[in-house]
């Protein structure tokens, strides 16, 4: 059954791991590009 | 990946997942969100909006949310290996359970596709070109206007601006003679941009300099300017300081012209707002009951300051910021009834990414007579405005620390006067520009010049 | 699960699902939680250079929702509530 509080908890835990997961794959691209066009760099 | 390099193998596959791609990312970038949460960030499988990264497949309609592992579901049962975020666009192999966001070929597909296009219709700029050093010969008494301009032109975020096509891609006139935004975009792409050599000449003296003919931008500026305010038509002298705040209240009017917003000016997103403008808090305090009803914020593009009597800028920034009481004001408060003097000063309750400051050299008299003020006043290389903000009682204000990036100042007298411009350019260094002379000089004469504007750019927040 | 989609679906047309993922976005900026991640991230990534992203997020997702603030959780929760009553009248 689904209740008020378990809808809200529902929707926030979406927003929430929306985010994450934006920041995690932008972040991720970056270290591609960077690998791919400067190999050796520190 | 090796999977989307199978793909691109063969000419006609990788075609088609380019044109996806591509069909896919504009439309994200041309939907609003409404309608992105309702379609493409809603999962196919369990409906649910944004349960975590939704991806668009990108061989048939299907969209899969992450938290639910749909995507996955998806491909093991029709082999639909590629998606794209539907939040930022990038391509995910679900084989490698990774990103693919680094292949040029993706990325930049659309413009290997018209290269050959672009390139027989632009020019690379010539090297020299790199730091932007173009001399505008005195057409007159232009010298107000060229250092002001030169000050814009080697502002990082103007020429950014300009070199993104901000105003541009929303100008309705596109036409430099005619539009002042127009005409300062031509004169920063006839400044950086050119690519034939430009002739240098060298002196005897260990500066090194250049000069060189006025760019054709310049005078399409020179005649846009006449046509809206004559007075700043170039061929008396005016101030600089005038110049300046005219030219940006132009830059504002142009971007309202071309856009549908409807911003007060305290919030406007124009270039000219959004670099200059801070906000000032004029606070008149009851000394009974500090009440402060009658306080007030202004926005400011620059700061005026006096100098009489002053030999550094902290000086007048601190007789700019101290308690004064008013006397003769027709004061009354209406929380203690009493009508004593209030005390009156101003903070910064925001300070602008470039603050301008002016120390008023020109007294004008009401009987006619100008004075030019000709005293020597101390500026620093970092400026800390910490001291001058209106400070939160609840958390330590932290040190706003700005860097000197330009100098304008005002030879001669108030009649006869020339203008010359100092700024810091890209790797540090300093120029003077002096109409169609630029030289580059040592830090220690930048810092003795007889200021009348300066520039300082916001480094460091700590 | 049909009832949830439900309920975002009425949130979205409404408005309000943009109204509160727009608030929600501002105080995780605003209490340095999305610098945090961010960092929290690039660290992971500089630690061990082989991670793909699935491996990546696995580390990463848990400490940043742990990382959210009560006070964000706890606003962010209210809001949706009372837009949700608002639905459950409806």
């Amino acid at each position: 059954t689904e209740t008020i509080e378990s809808a809200s908890n529902g929707i926030l835990h979406n927003l929430l791991t929306t985010i994450i997961q934006d920041i995690v794959a932008k972040e991720r691209v970056n270290s591609q590009v960077l690998n791919t066009r400067y190999p050796n760099i520190k | 990946c090796k999977h989307i390099e199978q793909v691109f193998q063969n000419e006609k596959s990788k075609d088609g997942v380019l044109k996806s791609c591509n069909a896919a990312r504009f439309i994200l970038r041309h939907t609003p969100i409404k309608e992105k949460l309702l379609h493409t960030m809603k999962c196919s499988q369990c409906q649910e909006i944004n349960a975590g990264s939704t991806f668009m497949c990108l061989q048939c309609d299907f969209v899969g949310c992450w938290n639910g592992s749909h995507f996955i579901t998806h491909m093991k049962r029709f082999g639909h290996v590629f998606g794209i975020n539907s939040s930022n666009g990038l391509l995910f192999c679900f084989k490698c359970m990774d990103y693919i966001g680094h292949l040029e070929t993706i990325n930049y597909s659309m413009l290997n596709k018209y290269w050959d296009d672009i390139s027989t219709k632009t020019t690379i700029p010539s090297q020299e070109r790199r730091d932007g050093l173009f001399g505008l010969v005195n057409m007159g008494s232009t010298c107000f206007m060229s250092s002001i301009l030169q000050a814009l032109i080697h502002n990082p975020y103007i020429v950014n601006y300009s070199m993104s096509q901000t105003h541009f891609v929303n100008c309705s006139i596109k036409n430099s003679s005619l539009c002042m935004s127009c005409a300062l975009d031509a004169m920063i792409i006839e400044f950086y941009g050119q690519s034939k050599l430009q002739p240098i000449s060298s002196s005897s003296s260990s500066s090194s300099s250049s000069s060189s003919s006025s760019p054709s931008a310049f005078i399409s500026l020179l005649t846009c300017s006449l046509k809206i305010n004559e007075n700043f038509a170039g061929y008396s002298q005016q101030d600089a300081h005038e110049f300046l705040q005219y030219f940006l209240n132009q830059l504002h009017q142009d971007y309202k012209r071309d856009s549908s917003h409807n911003e007060q000016e305290n919030n406007c997103p124009c270039v000219a707002h959004s670099i200059f403008q801070g906000e000032l808090k004029s606070s008149i305090v009851c000394p009974e009951c500090q009440n402060d009803s009658k306080t007030i914020i202004d926005p400011f593009m620059d700061l005026s300051l006096d100098i009489k009597d002053k030999t550094d800028l902290y000086q007048c920034l601190d007789s700019f910021h101290k308690k004064e009481k008013l006397h003769d004001f027709n004061y009354h408060c209406s929380r203690c009834n009493t009508s004593l003097d209030p005390i009156k000063q101003f903070t910064i309750n925001k300070l602008p990414p470039m603050l301008v400051l002016q120390l008023k050299r020109f007294e004008h008299f009401v009987n006619g007579t100008n004075v030019k003020l000709n005293e020597f006043v101390q500026y620093p290389l970092y400026l800390n405005m910490r001291d001058y903000c209106d400070r939160n009682t609840n958390q330590e204000t932290p040190d706003i620390i700005y860097e000197l990036t330009g100098i304008l100042s005002h030879i001669g007298s108030i009649n006869e006067g020339h203008y010359v411009v100092v700024l810091k350019i890209n790797d540090g260094r300093w120029f003077k520009f002096n109409d169609s002379m630029i030289s580059v000089i040592k830090e220690d004469e930048a810092l003795k010049q007889q200021a009348y504007l300066l520039f300082y750019t916001v480094r460091q927040i700590n | 699960n049909s009832m949830k989609a439900q309920i975002q679906k009425y949130l979205v047309e409404s408005g309000n699902y943009e109204l509160i993922s727009k608030q929600l976005t501002e105080s995780l900026l605003r209490e340095g939680w999305i610098d945090k991640v961010k960092t929290l991230t690039k660290e992971e990534l500089q630690e061990n250079k082989s991670l793909n992203y699935t491996e990546l997020l696995s580390k990463i997702e848990p400490k940043a929702l742990d990382m959210v603030s009560d006070s964000t959780k706890t606003q962010a929760l209210q809001k949706i509530k009372v837009f949700l009553d608002q639905v459950v009248d409806t």
